[in-house]
C-alpha cells in the first residue's frame, strides 16, 4: 500500500522508539516532496508541513505502530480531516456550473441532472453557451439520455437574457432544479468574467459550483481563487478523476479557500459521477 | 520574476518553489536548483539568465519544423478529453486553405456527444470538406471513408480528429493504434503527423501523458494549447529532455486564427517574465 516517497519517509522511521527531531524532519521533506508532486499548492504545502511539524514532535509513538507509521498515520489523519465533510447534496433552485474551458461542465451537467433524477428531484437543464460550436446541441443530447428537460435556446446570442428565460420557465413548469451551462472562460478575460457575474446576479443561484479537472497544475489554484473572489462558490467538482492525476488541488481548496468539494467525475458516461470520500482523496494525493 | 536578491538558503527555497509553478515537475525543478548552487552565481539576475539559456538549450534541442511532404499528407490528433483537439483542427484547417491547400477534415469521434457537428461547424469556417458519421459508428469505418476520399479526389491534407482519451486506458490506446494500422492500409509509412495536442494548464501530468501516447504510437510533435491563460506549460521542458518531442505549434485562443508555430525564444521569455 505504501508506495515511493511516503515509504522512503516511513522506512527512514523504522527501528526508532520515539520520534526524534532530525527524524521527523527527514520524513517531512519526503513528504513535502510528494505533496508537490500531487500538484498541491506550494504555499499550501509549506503551511500543511509547518503543522504537522508540530503534531509529530508532540505525539508519541502510538501503540502497536513503528515511529515512521505514526507519523504517517498523522498525516494521514490531519489530510483526511481538512479534505473532510463535504456532502454531495445540493441546494435546490438554479445550479451554475463554471470553470476553464475544457475542464467538463457540460458533461458534469448530464451527470448531475441523472443523479438528482434517480434521487427523485425534478430537473430541467439549459445552456448560456452560445460561444462554442454545437456547445447546446451537446447538453441537449445529453439530457435526452438522461430523460430530463431541456429548455433550448439556439440562436438566441445573449447568455443573460437566456438564463432569464430558462429560470422563467423553471418557475413556471415548477421544477426543483435548473442547472445552468455556461461557456468556458479565462479567469482573466475581464469582459467573460463581468458576464458571469451579470449572469449570476440575473439567476440568483442556489449553488455556484466550479468544475475543475484534476489534472491542473500549479495555476489550479490562484484561477480557483479568482472565480471565488468574483462569484462566491459555493462547491466544486473535481473531473477526470478516472485519471492517474493525484488531485491535490483539492487540498489546496479546502485549505486556503474552504469550499467543499461536493463530487468526483470519473469517467465520460453519465453514471461517472462520485461524492468526494475524504479518506480515498488522502491516500491519492500522498501517492 | 525573483523577490530575494541575495543568494541565500531562503533563496534557493524560493528558487525550487518558482521552478515547481512553472509546471516542470518536482524532480525537474530539483535538480536544476541544485545546478544553480554548484554554479555560485553573484545575483538573483545571473540565475535568471542562466535558467532562461539551460530552457532554451534544452527547448532547441528537440525543434521539429511541422512540414506536409505527401499527396495527400495525413495528419492524426490525438490527446485527452478537453485537449483542445477539434478546435486545433479548425484553426490548422484555416491555415492550410489559406494557403491554397485542399483539406479534408475526418471525424474519428464518434463517441461524444455532438462530436461531429462540432468539427463541422469548424470545417466550414475553414473552407475545408469534412466527412463524419453519426454517433455511435466505428471511427475506424469513419476514418476508411474518409481516406478513401482523400485519395481518391487530390486532397493535399487530411486532418483526423479522434475522441478525447486518458492516457490510463488501456483499450482506449489499443484503439488509437488501430487507427494508425487504417492509414497504413492506404500510405504504407502511415499519418506524416501525429499531434498530441496537451493543455498548458495541465501540470505535471502531461508528461504521463506524453510518455504513454508517444509509447503506444508514434508521437511526432506536439500542439500547446491555452497558453492564452496564465500557466506556462513548463511540462514541455522535461518532455522534451525525456522524450525529445517537439513542440509544432501552440494554441493561444479560441478563434480560428489563434494558431502559432512554436518559439523557443518567446516561449520562454513568457516564462520568466
Ligand atoms: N475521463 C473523463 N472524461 C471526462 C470527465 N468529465 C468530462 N470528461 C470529458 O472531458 C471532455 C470535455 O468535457 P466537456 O463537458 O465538453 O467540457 P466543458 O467544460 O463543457 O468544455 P467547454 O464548454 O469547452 O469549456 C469530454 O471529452 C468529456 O467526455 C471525467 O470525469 N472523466
Ligand atoms: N483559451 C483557449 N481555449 C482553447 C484553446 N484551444 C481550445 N480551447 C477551448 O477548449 C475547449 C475544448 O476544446 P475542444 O476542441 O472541444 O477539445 P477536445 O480535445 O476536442 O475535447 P474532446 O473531444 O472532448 O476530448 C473549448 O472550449 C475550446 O474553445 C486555446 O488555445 N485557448
Ligand atoms: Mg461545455
Ligand atoms: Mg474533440
Amino acid at each position: 500500500l505504501l508506495t515511493g516517497r511516503i515509504k522512503n519517509a516511513v522506512d527512514k522511521l523504522t527501528g526508532a522508539k520515539r520520534l526524534s527531531e532530525k527524524q521527523v524532519n527527514k520524513a517531512l521533506r519526503e513528504i513535502r516532496l510528494a505533496l508537490l508532486e500531487a500538484d498541491v499548492d506550494p504555499a499550501v504545502v509549506k503551511s500543511f508541513i509547518k503543522r504537522l511539524r508540530e503534531k509529530t514532535l508532540k505525539a508519541e509513538v502510538i501503540k502497536g505502530l513503528n515511529p515512521g507509521e505514526t507519523v504517517l498515520k498523522i498525516v494521514y489523519d490531519e489530510l483526511t480531516d481538512i479534505l473532510g465533510k463535504n456532502p454531495p447534496e445540493l441546494k435546490k433552485g438554479v445550479v451554475l456550473l463554471v470553470g476553464l474551458q475544457g475542464t467538463g461542465k457540460t458533461t458534469t451537467i448530464g451527470k448531475l441532472a441523472n443523479w438528482l433524477k434517480k434521487k427523485g428531484h425534478s430537473v430541467a437543464v439549459s445552456s448560456t453557451d452560445i460561444r462554442r460550436p454545437a456547445a447546446m446541441l451537446q447538453l441537449k443530447k445529453l439530457a435526452q439520455s438522461v430523460g430530463v428537460k431541456y429548455y433550448d435556446f439556439e440562436g438566441y446570442n445573449d447568455p443573460i437574457q437566456i438564463a432569464r428565460e430558462a429560470v422563467k420557465k423553471a418557475n413556471e413548469e415548477g421544477v426543483e432544479y435548473l442547472l445552468l451551462d455556461t461557456a468556458g472562460r479565462l479567469h482573466i478575460d475581464e469582459e467573460l468574467m463581468e458576464e458571469l457575474k451579470k449572469l449570476k446576479q440575473e439567476v440568483n443561484p442556489s449553488e455556484v459550483i466550479y468544475v475543475a479537472d484534476a489534472m491542473q497544475g500549479q495555476e489550479a489554484l490562484p484561477i480557483l481563487k479568482e472565480f471565488h473572489e468574483k462569484l462566491g462558490l459555493t462547491g466544486v467538482v473535481l473531473t477526470k478523476m478516472d485519471g492517474d492525476a493525484r488531485g491535490g488541488l483539492a487540498l489546496s481548496v479546502k485549505e486556503a479557500v474552504g469550499v467543499p468539494i461536493k463530487f468526483v467525475g470519473v469517467g465520460e458516461k453519465l453514471e461517472d459521477l462520485e461524492p468526494f470520500y475524504p479518506d480515498r482523496m488522502a491516500q491519492r494525493i500522498l501517492g | 520574476f525573483f523577490k530575494r536578491s541575495k543568494l541565500g538558503e531562503e533563496f534557493y527555497e524560493e528558487l525550487e518553489e518558482i521552478l515547481i509553478k512553472l509546471d516542470i515537475g518536482v524532480d525537474t525543478a530539483i535538480s536544476l536548483t541544485e545546478e544553480v548552487r554548484e554554479k555560485n552565481f553573484k545575483s538573483a539576475e545571473e540565475v535568471k539568465e542562466y535558467l532562461k539559456g539551460r530552457f532554451k538549450e534544452i527547448l532547441s534541442s528537440c525543434k521539429g519544423k511541422f512540414r506536409l511532404t505527401r499527396k495527400p499528407s495525413v495528419v492524426l490528433f490525438v490527446g485527452i478529453n478537453g485537449s483542445g483537439k477539434t478546435t486545433t483542427i479548425g484553426k490548422l484547417a484555416y491555415k492550410l486553405t489559406k494557403e491554397g491547400k485542399k483539406v479534408l477534415i475526418v471525424a474519428c469521434d464518434t463517441f461524444r456527444a455532438a462530436a461531429t457537428e462540432q468539427l463541422n461547424e469548424w470545417a466550414n469556417r475553414a473552407n475545408a470538406d469534412f466527412v463524419g458519421d453519426k454517433e455511435g459508428t466505428d471511427p475506424g469505418a469513419v476514418l476508411y471513408k474518409g481516406l478513401k476520399k482523400a485519395f481518391e479526389e487530390n486532397y493535399d491534407t487530411v486532418l483526423v480528429d479522434t475522441a478525447g482519451r486518458l492516457h490510463t486506458k488501456e483499450h482506449l490506446l489499443r484503439e488509437m493504434q488501430k487507427l494508425v494500422k487504417i492509414v497504413k492500409k492506404f500510405d504504407e509509412k502511415g499519418p506524416e503527423e501525429i499531434l498530441l495536442v496537451l493543455d498548458a494548464t495541465i501540470g505535471q501530468n502531461s508528461i504521463k501523458q506524453a510518455k504513454l501516447f508517444s509509447s503506444a504510437v508514434d508521437v511526432s510533435g506536439i500542439v500547446l494549447t491555452k497558453l492564452d491563460g496564465t500557466a506556462k506549460g513548463g511540462a514541455i521542458v522535461a518532455i522534451c529532455k525525456t522524450l525529445k518531442i517537439p513542440v509544432k505549434f501552440i494554441g493561444i485562443g479560441e478563434s480560428i486564427e489563434d494558431l502559432e508555430p512554436f518559439d523557443v525564444e518567446k516561449f520562454v521569455n513568457a516564462m520568466f517574465e
